[in-house]
């Protein structure tokens, strides 16, 4: 998976 | 990361830093729901299964850390700490908070971004950090005088959630395929639900006297 499709928010 | 979203984290961390100085050394939780801090330690902890799962950053791993520990260990002082838990406001916080729980499990089941498991618990968690804050400004309003730092406390948590919707403007526009339709209007709802408070709050401050909400 590319690093976009994660939640990279609090 | 963009200032907006970094601010956002600090001002969420200071909110968090004010209730636990509030907690500690004041050794009160007079003002603050339990209902709405029982929430929040739902919310955090279904929010962040991907604790296990996916590595973001050290700073993402920390703070999701000290928003775990910090939610839980407030809700553990005010049901059990003997000093603390007695000056909880317990027959004013009537918030029948488990029922906000159930529609929006509901809703995550419908509108997700993946239907797995932990993409529902996120969606679960967008929209039950949405109304999260409902039990605290319920009993703000009953509370008819409201200290500093309960005032600070909520101040804090409604600067955090301008500060995210300023971050989520900034990245549409910097960053490519950057469009996260749940967290957006979850997000917006729940800054609309401080806008009311800070009214009042902001006209207390401005008349400098001390906040009363209308009944």
């Amino acid at each position: 998976r590319d690093i976009d499709e994660f939640h990279d928010e609090l | 990361m963009n200032i907006f979203r970094l601010a956002g984290d600090m001002t969420h961390l200071f909110s968090v830093l004010v209730l636990l100085l509030k907690i500690h050394t004041i050794k009160s939780c007079a003002g603050i729901s339990l209902k709405t801090q029982e929430l929040y330690a739902i919310v955090f902890t279904t929010r962040y299964l991907d604790l296990f799962t996916t590595y973001i950053s050290l700073y993402n791993t920390i703070m999701k850390l000290i928003f775990l520990g910090s939610s839980i260990s407030i809700v553990w002082y005010m049901r059990h700490h003997k000093v603390v838990r007695r000056s909880y406001d317990k027959d004013q916080d009537t918030f029948r908070h488990y029922l906000l729980m159930l529609p929006c499990l509901l809703l995550a089941l419908l509108i997700n971004e993946k239907f797995t498991f932990l993409e529902v618990m996120w969606a679960f968690s967008l929209y039950l950090e949405a109304v999260a804050i409902l039990p605290q400004l319920v009993l703000l309003q009953r509370t008819r005088n409201i200290d500093n730092l309960t005032g600070q406390y909520v101040l804090l948590l409604g600067a955090y959630r301008a500060l995210y919707v300023l971050n989520w403007i900034y990245r549409y526009f910097t960053e490519e395929n950057y469009v996260h339709w749940i967290t957006w209007v979850s997000g917006i709802v729940q800054t609309l639900l401080y806008a009311d408070f800070f009214y009042y709050y902001f006209q207390s401050w401005k008349n400098n006297v001390k906040l009363q909400l209308p009944a």
